[in-house]
This record gives structure tokens, sequence and C-alpha cells, in this order.
């Protein structure tokens, strides 16, 4: 599983001032890459906290407790 | 809001094989919220 | 193809990820940052209810600390923060003095400042 590299370039074509800019296939395959990172260490830091607080369900609060720190880290 | 669903549910993939892997449970707004911050980022 | 989700995959999401009307919690959002001294004018928007806004300050007295990671290690831009957190968990325990001016106070050359 991951980011469909259509759905990559789509994303940062939202953000592009100019809409003739084009992305190479190795800039999207790299940002796919981050993205998917960026996502996996999200979930497994949720997963970590639910499991310092013996929980089963990672829910919000423990996203949140972790948000501040992942957000400086990317 | 077609790529927020996109970027939503690969996200959903992503999380879904993490809890497989830990053997753990995320729950919908959980997964939403990791998908709000992605597109964010 | 398009990078969009094909009918299969739309269906899947509205099943098992998509939050609505059925859901307690309709969404989830990270909100706008706010910098009062920029922004004089402009409030912060308050959340729709049903909605849930994420917080970055909810559980700053739990920020004094470098969590657990898992691939990818704390930048320095954390640390720094971590320690920045620490310094103001030690000062919220302090009463009258403060500990970090009688620390810096020595090194304190008005040449320097003027």
């Amino acid at each position: 599983s991951g980011f469909p590299k259509e759905l990559v370039s789509r994303v940062l074509h939202l953000h592009f001032r100019d809409g003739k800019t084009k992305v190479s296939g190795d800039a999207l395959m790299l940002m796919a890459e981050f993205l998917k990172i960026f996502v996996v260490e999200a979930a497994v830091r949720g997963v970590q906290q639910a499991q310092a607080e013996d929980l089963d369900i990672v829910d919000v609060d423990q996203l949140e407790k972790v948000l501040p720190q992942l957000l400086l880290d990317f | 809001q077609r790529l927020k669903a996109a970027v939503h549910y690969a996200v959903g993939r992503l999380c879904s094989e993490v809890a497989l892997d830990k053997q753990v449970q995320f729950n919908k707004q959980t997964v939403a919220a990791i998908a709000e911050v992605t597109f964010r980022q | 193809k398009d990078g969009f989700l094909s009918e299969e995959e739309f269906n899947l999401w509205k099943r098992l990820y998509r939050l609505g009307d059925g859901d307690q919690v309709k969404g989830v959002v990270l909100p706008e940052p706010h910098f009062p001294s920029l922004q004089e004018d402009a409030m912060p928007k308050e959340p729709t209810a049903g909605i849930r806004q994420l917080s970055l300050s909810e559980w700053r007295l739990w920020q004094d600390h470098p969590l657990p990671t898992h691939q990818v290690d704390h930048s320095d831009r954390c640390h720094h923060f971590i320690s920045v957190m620490q310094m103001i968990e030690e000062m919220r325990q302090e009463e009258d003095e403060c500990s970090y001016e009688r620390k810096i106070k020595p090194f304190l050359r008005m040449e320097d400042v003027r």
C-alpha cells in the first residue's frame, strides 16, 4: 500500500503557482515514499502511545499527544 | 474533496497494515486525523 | 489512473473510513495557525459542531521529554522544542526567584546590548 504517483502529482499541482510546472517520475516516487513514511510514522507512534496507556484502540487523544513532536520531525 | 478522499483512502490502507502488524485497532476518527494531517503536510 | 478513487475504492472508502452524519464525530480538522501579533483583525475560526479540532497544545505538559519514535528520529528542531518545554516546566515550579535570570545575569555586559 502507498500513494499512487498520479495522486501525488495531483496534490502537488494543487499548490503550484504555474500550472505548467512538471514533476519528474523520480520526484513523484520520492514524494510518494515520503508520504508513506510520514503516515506509517504517525500511525506507529500513535500505537506506541496507546500501548503505553494499555489501550487496544488508538484514539485521537493518543495521536494528539505525539502530534507536536511528529510535525517537528518532518 | 476528491483528492482528500483519495489521500484518506491511501492513509486508511496504510493504517490497516500497521494495525495488523501491531495487533491494535485504529478508530475511524484517528484514521481521519492522520489523513487530515497528511494532506496538510 | 487519474489519481482519484475508482468506484470500488470509493465504496470501500465510504464504508470503512468516511466520517458522516451517522458518526458522533463528523470530521477532523487541523486548525489553521493563528498569530495574533500578525493578524490583529482575523479571529480564529470556531470549530463547527460535531467536528473534532486537533490540538497541538492540549497535551503540552507531555512535551517536556522525547516521545518514542519508529523509523524517523527526532529532529534538531524537535529537540530544541522539547528543551524549551522542559525549561518552561521547571520555571512553573519556581517561586519568586527566576533561576534562568540568576544563571544568565553574571554574563550580561551592557556594551553588548547598546
